[in-house]
């Protein structure tokens, strides 16, 4: 099954 | 100091109700072009991004960068006194400990005030990267709500694919399977019925369904709302609002499938 993703993963620090 | 004044409290009413089982604690960062607030779920699964424009208020009037720190659920307690529509105004001065709120009724002479004690929050600001989305959806929020609550009976989460044939959202549950598809649709009468997909490459991803649901409260907000997908990165689904303010929502793809 799929694991959930963090959007901090995809977003970082501006 | 700050000093923005609504026309009508309905505004902000709609868009804390929205947000605020997402997010409880969150900065209001004020400055010269409007209101904004970015905050991400416990969880960091979703993001909610919030502009309200300078436009948006009349006046509008914020000499310095304000960052009030408000307990949502506190604010709604407040709003709930505003009728919709009342005319708001949001006052704070430059190093402030609380915000004032002021409720006019247009009707009456009612004048109602409360202040909100505020807090300091430390809170995480991330960059959101431009981006070239692989296919943009436009469509009635209502029906997009209605999709997510229809998969959210048979599942936790939905896989929504774009590709010439249309957007087809499905979704796989113990007790069998469902989906819907949608196809570029333009009703000349209502434009707010419009389904306008924009793809530039096929688009498969898969998302829970409960935080759908959740950025659904936005319905109310506005006739429409555009889905924003590229494979491997987080959804965009935004509801526009006038004077190019709006309410946007990010959240975090499922992977490994």
């Amino acid at each position: 099954t799929a694991s959930q993703g963090s959007i901090t993963s995809f977003f970082g620090a501006p | 100091m700050l000093e923005a004044r609504l026309e009508q409290a309905n505004l902000l009413k709609k868009v804390v109700d929205a947000i605020k089982d997402l997010v409880q604690d969150c900065n209001f960062d004020c400055n010269d072009s409007g209101i904004a607030l970015q905050a991400m779920d416990n969880s960091h699964v979703a993001l909610v991004s919030m502009m309200l424009k300078s436009e948006s208020f009349s006046p509008f009037r914020c000499d310095r960068n304000i960052a009030l720190g408000i307990n949502l659920t506190s604010l709604t307690k407040v709003l709930r006194a505003a009728q919709n529509e009342d005319i708001l105004t949001l006052k704070a001065e430059d190093a402030p400990d609380v915000v004032n709120l002021v409720f006019e009724s247009a009707e009456s002479d009612r004048i109602s005030e409360y202040d909100i004690k505020l807090m300091d929050i430390d809170q995480e600001h991330l960059g959101i990267p431009e981006t070239e989305y692989a296919a943009t959806i436009s469509m009635p929020s209502a029906e997009f709500q209605r999709i997510c609550r229809d998969l959210m009976a048979l599942s936790e989460s939905v896989s929504i694919e774009c590709s010439k044939e249309g957007v087809k959202f499905a979704c796989q549950g113990d007790i069998g399977s469902g989906s819907v598809t949608l196809r570029s649709h333009t009703n000349v009468d209502k434009p707010e019925m419009n389904v306008e997909i924009d793809l530039t490459e096929p688009v498969s991803l898969t998302f829970s369904l409960k935080y759908l649901v959740g950025f659904c409260k936005a319905s109310s907000l506005s006739g429409q709302v555009k889905l924003c997908l590229s494979n491997e990165v987080p959804l965009l689904v935004e509801y526009a609002l006038a004077n190019n303010s709006y309410l946007r929502f990010y959240l975090a793809p499922k992977i490994g499938d």
